[in-house]
């Protein structure tokens, strides 16, 4: 919940940036927003008119290029390499960063074989190196290196924008989290009530036990 | 002796003026302080002994200093003149800096730079010399053996507004967080450090080194389950063999968690915490 | 509201905290 709060105001900042350009100056607005290093989240900035209306203009591209970092991967971008304009060192490291959170958002282990692969790097230590100074140390993604394994374990990882499909599995997601919650509360409950019966009859059967006792020592 | 001793301070006024601290404090040394035949008072003996060991203290010599402190400390409880008290404090602060003990004199540095008056007696406390005082600090707790004390002082420090406006609060940030200190920003920091704090120690590491490979093996303990010898050695910049060695050193001393498998070549960062423990701790997750 | 989203997202990728045949032992 850092993050968020930390790219609150820089969210902000360019919200009213895209409403305050001119159609011209909007794609530089764009490269800063994607080149910004502590800002992960574009939803809102996509959703400004001035962006939306881009599309279909000579500046449409642009609202590719913010999607693609709303939603997409650098393997997405390099399928697209073409059409999309080139990008600048801070726009790649960025994309880089926010394809670790989509496949965190999938696996909780990620395999570093895959990650070497999906993040063009060549070793290791360069893997390493990525992962703990660019996503580790900035705060979106926690998580343990296996070498062993060759793996990365992910215990948190920060959200990405949402596409609307996204939503249903979100929603069912937290209803079956409720679902087990409420059933465990039930069976938490059940366990009680046969804990306090049980004891009830022990109770009694000592009791028993104890009178019957009684009732042959006077009886001898 | 009056006259002895008038000598013997003149002489020692001159030594200092050619900077020949030394040589000055063992003209001083030469005074008989304990005489029975003369009394001195313990404000005078008090200052003396402050004053030879700042002498000795200017030319790094620890031994001969300390011995003069030592002396000072029967003294300085019952004195009442606060210049003097500062002045053994720092002494006793500056002797323990010389000595390696980095946290002790962390602690003492810090007490310094946290004095409120701006002026004892005749002697004005200007800002300068608390920022100095505070850097200190920070630099000896950083140079301080890795482990759960050092962290204590750390929190303090790094909570201390006034340490975030200090040239050194970037890599005292880093620390404190446990981040990997990479070389060039321990080149920088060795910079800012007395000859005492770079000597070479027996093991052939300086003593900054030993500080910073340490801390970046803490700091590694919390990015990884494992990791091998080699990449290790890699990560602090030294041989697999030597970061084994000092892995296993900070284990034995309980400053680390782990285990190190020499077959396979791999040190196991633990977290020993039991299952259901670490379960509950996740009850934040409840929260949020 | 895209950041309380994200929040939850984030939220429910750390499920399930703990998978290990420890635990399911030790939670039964």
């Amino acid at each position: 919940m850092d993050i968020e709060q930390k790219q609150a105001d820089l969210i902000d900042y360019f919200v009213k940036q895209a409403h305050n350009h001119k159609e011209e100056s909007l794609p530089n607005v764009i490269v800063e927003a994607t080149s910004n290093s502590s800002l992960f989240a574009f939803s809102e900035i996509l959703a400004v008119p001035n962006i939306t209306q881009l599309r279909g203009t000579k500046y449409s591209v642009f609202v590719d290029v913010l999607q693609l970092f709303a939603h997409g991967t650098w393997s997405d971008y390099k399928k697209n390499v073409e059409r999309l304009p080139p990008m600048v060192p801070d726009q790649i490291r960025k994309l880089k960063q926010l394809s670790v959170l989509t496949f965190a958002e999938t696996n909780k282990v990620l395999p570093y074989d895959k990650l070497m692969q999906e993040l063009d790097v060549s070793n290791v230590r360069e893997l390493e190196d990525f992962l703990i100074n660019e996503c580790m140390y900035s705060g979106i993604v926690r998580g343990k290196l296996d070498q062993l394994r060759r793996c990365f374990e992910v215990q948190f990882a920060a959200g990405r924008d949402l596409r609307p499909e996204q939503l249903e599995n979100m929603i069912r997601t937290l209803e079956s989290w409720s679902t087990s919650s409420d059933n465990l509360l039930v069976s938490i409950q059940d366990k009680i009530k046969w804990a306090d019966t049980k004891s009830e009859m022990n109770k009694k059967h000592q009791k028993d036990v104890e009178d019957r006792m009684e009732a042959a020592k006077k009886s001898s | 002796d009056e006259q002895v001793l008038i000598i013997r301070e003149k002489l020692a006024e001159l030594y200092e003026s050619e900077e020949e601290w030394s040589r000055a404090a063992q003209m001083l040394s030469g005074i008989d302080l304990d005489s029975g035949i003369r009394m001195l008072d313990e404000a005078y003996k008090l200052s003396k002994c402050v004053q030879i060991a700042r002498l000795y203290l200017e030319d790094d010599d620890a031994v001969n200093a300390e011995a003069f402190i030592n002396k000072a400390s029967f003294l300085v409880s019952n004195s009442q003149h606060e210049v003097l008290n500062l002045q053994y404090k720092v002494c006793y602060a500056r002797i323990l800096d010389l000595k390696r003990k980095f946290l002790e004199a962390a602690l003492r540095y810090y007490a310094i730079s946290q004095i409120e008056k701006r002026q004892i007696g005749d002697e004005l406390i200007d800002e300068e010399a608390l920022e100095q005082a505070l850097t200190a600090a920070v630099t000896c707790t950083i140079l301080a053996a890795a482990g759960p004390q050092r962290s204590r002082v750390l929190a303090t420090l790094y909570k201390d507004e006034r340490c975030s406006k200090l040239k050194i609060y970037p890599i005292l940030q880093k620390v404190y967080l446990e981040r990997i200190l990479r070389k060039p920003e321990i080149d920088a920091f060795a910079e800012e450090l007395r000859a005492h704090q770079k000597a070479l120690l027996p093991d052939n590491f300086t003593v900054l080194d030993r500080a910073m490979i340490e801390h970046n093996l803490l700091s590694a303990s919390k990015l990884y389950t494992n990791i091998s010898f080699e990449e290790l050695g890699a990560l602090l910049g030294i041989a697999p063999l030597k970061a084994e060695k000092i892995a296993s050193r900070m284990i034995y001393e309980d400053r680390m968690r782990g285990s190190i498998d020499q077959v396979e070549a791999f040190i196991h960062f633990e977290d020993d915490t039991e299952e259901l423990q670490q379960w509950d701790q996740q009850a934040s997750l409840l929260n949020l | 509201e895209n950041s309380l989203l994200r929040q939850v997202s984030s939220l429910l990728r750390r499920l399930p905290v703990i998978e290990s045949e420890k635990f399911q032992d030790d939670f039964l």
